[in-house]
Parts: structure tokens; C-alpha cells; sequence
């Protein structure tokens, strides 16, 4: 038996909207920690790590652990029926090959069932190595979505280099090239306008900007966005969900041939 | 030319 409730219901609506260009197919899990996801984009080149932890539902009720897998365009074809202010409740018993997501008003007048099928997914769990990451820059998440959306204009890909002088985002492409450079800004009104640049060593790495463009779906989840980069391993873009958990995009890098 | 890599070739199963 499982059942989920999630007073914030809209937080679940902008996770699916985050993930569904960059995976066809997943398999959620339920345990006692809490909803968790991991799936490759289909060239295996993304990888997207999700978790939403128990304490962050209302109600959280997880008798076994549990893997469901649904394909990510029905789930957000069923949770775009729910309203920005419901409280989305999951449910699935055990055994069953559906899940139910229940969608409660905030006053309780409308309560609406959906009910969807559950497919069977063969996906490899990977593990994901502690790392020691060369520089974590921290900044706005709408201006990390403005510098992918205006670097893809020009260039197919983009090199971030983080140095003492900052963070820079270059492209290059048949009509020229550019580079932005953000510097290390803690001067600001609000905490999340900062941008915050941790460096150990530099580093420099080039990165698909198609896929980097996908990740940013998920900042209407978070006004901030970290992106830690370490030379040879793959970038982690990550969002906070509000204090229960994080969207976290891996992206391997392009490398020397 | 730099070539795209694979989440697989950092990543393992486990």
C-alpha cells in the first residue's frame, strides 16, 4: 500500500514539466527515504536524479518498497488536470499495475481520481560516485535559462570555464561567436540574486547546449541553480524542490577525440 | 573535435 500526500500539489506538476522532454519512460520509487527517480535520457548522454524526501509529504505511507514505472507524458498529461493550489495525493496498492492520483481543492469542493496504467520498464540503476567537485558556482536559475537560450542562438555547444575572475559561458558558430562572463556577485537585495562562485582549481568544459536548454525547464522549481563542474567528470545542474528534496541533471561532457 | 561522451562511461551500475 502506498499513499503519497502532497499538500503542495504543484511542486509534483513542475518536477514532471522539469523531466519530460529529457525522459520518455521512468520508474518512480517509494521507500521509506521517500519518491525518488533516476533515468537516462535515451543516448544515455543525461542522466536525471530526482528526490522528493518522506518528511516533505503531508501524509507519506510506504508499506514495501516500491517501483513504479510510467511513462513521464501520461503522468503529466493526468497532473496537468490538477490545479496550481491542489493537494495531490498518490496512491497504488500493492500488486496493482495502476497508480491513482487524487487531486483535492484547497477547500475541499472538488476532489477528482485519476487513474493510470503502470508499464513495466527495464532501466540499470547507476551509481553516482561522491565527487570532488573543481568549482560550484551558484546563481539565479532564470539567468542560467537566459545565458543557454541566448548561447544556443549562436553555437550547438558551450564551454564553461570557471576562473578567479568568474564563471564563463562561450559558444561559437557559422555566424560568430560569445562569451558571458558572470562574476562572483554577493551585493544583492535578495540572497537568490547572488551568484556565488566556490573554485578550488580551475576548470573548463564543453557541453551540449540542447541538453543543458532541456534542464532548464526545471526553474520555475527554484529561483537558484548549482552547477558543479569537475574536469572529466559530467557537470551536475541542480534544482532545489522547495525544502524536500532536489532535481539533479547530469551531463557528460564533450571530450577531446 | 571534441567528441560527445556517455553518462555510462562515468557512471556504473549498482
Amino acid at each position: 500500500m502506498l499513499e503519497l500526500r502532497l499538500v503542495q500539489g504543484s511542486l509534483l506538476k513542475k518536477v514532471l514539466e522539469a523531466i519530460k522532454e529529457l525522459v520518455t519512460d521512468a520508474n518512480f520509487d517509494c521507500s521509506a527515504t521517500g519518491f525518488s527517480l533516476q533515468a537516462m535520457d535515451s543516448s544515455h548522454v543525461a542522466l536525471v536524479a530526482l528526490l522528493l524526501r518522506s518528511e516533505g509529504f503531508e501524509h507519506y505511507r510506504c508499506d514495501r518498497n516500491l517501483s513504479m514505472g510510467m511513462n513521464l507524458n501520461n503522468v503529466s498529461k493526468m497532473l496537468r488536470c490538477a490545479g496550481n493550489d491542489d493537494i495531490i495525493t498518490l496512491k497504488a496498492d500493492d500488486g496493482s499495475d495502476t497508480v491513482t492520483f487524487m487531486f483535492e481543492s484547497p477547500n475541499q469542493d472538488k476532489i477528482a481520481d485519476f487513474e493510470m496504467k503502470l508499464m513495466d520498464i527495464d532501466s540499470e540503476h547507476l551509481g553516482i560516485p561522491e565527487a570532488e567537485y573543481h568549482a560550484i558556482v551558484k546563481m539565479p536559475s532564470a539567468e542560467f535559462a537566459r545565458i543557454c537560450k541566448d548561447l544556443s542562438s549562436i553555437g550547438d555547444t558551450v564551454v564553461i570555464s570557471v576562473t578567479k575572475e568568474g564563471v564563463k559561458f562561450s559558444t561559437r558558430g557559422d555566424i560568430g561567436n560569445a562569451n558571458i562572463v558572470c562574476r562572483q556577485n554577493t551585493t544583492v537585495d535578495k540572497p537568490e540574486e547572488a551568484t556565488i562562485i566556490e573554485m578550488q582549481e580551475p576548470v573548463s568544459l564543453t557541453f551540449a547546449l540542447r541538453y543543458m536548454n532541456s534542464f532548464t525547464k526545471a526553474t520555475p522549481l527554484s529561483n537558484t541553480v548549482t552547477i558543479s563542474l569537475s574536469s572529466e567528470l559530467p557537470v551536475v545542474v541542480e534544482y532545489k524542490v522547495a525544502d524536500m528534496g532536489y532535481i539533479r541533471f547530469y551531463l557528460a561532457p564533450k571530450i577531446e577525440d | 573535435v571534441r567528441k560527445q561522451s556517455q553518462i555510462t562511461s562515468f557512471f556504473t551500475p549498482g
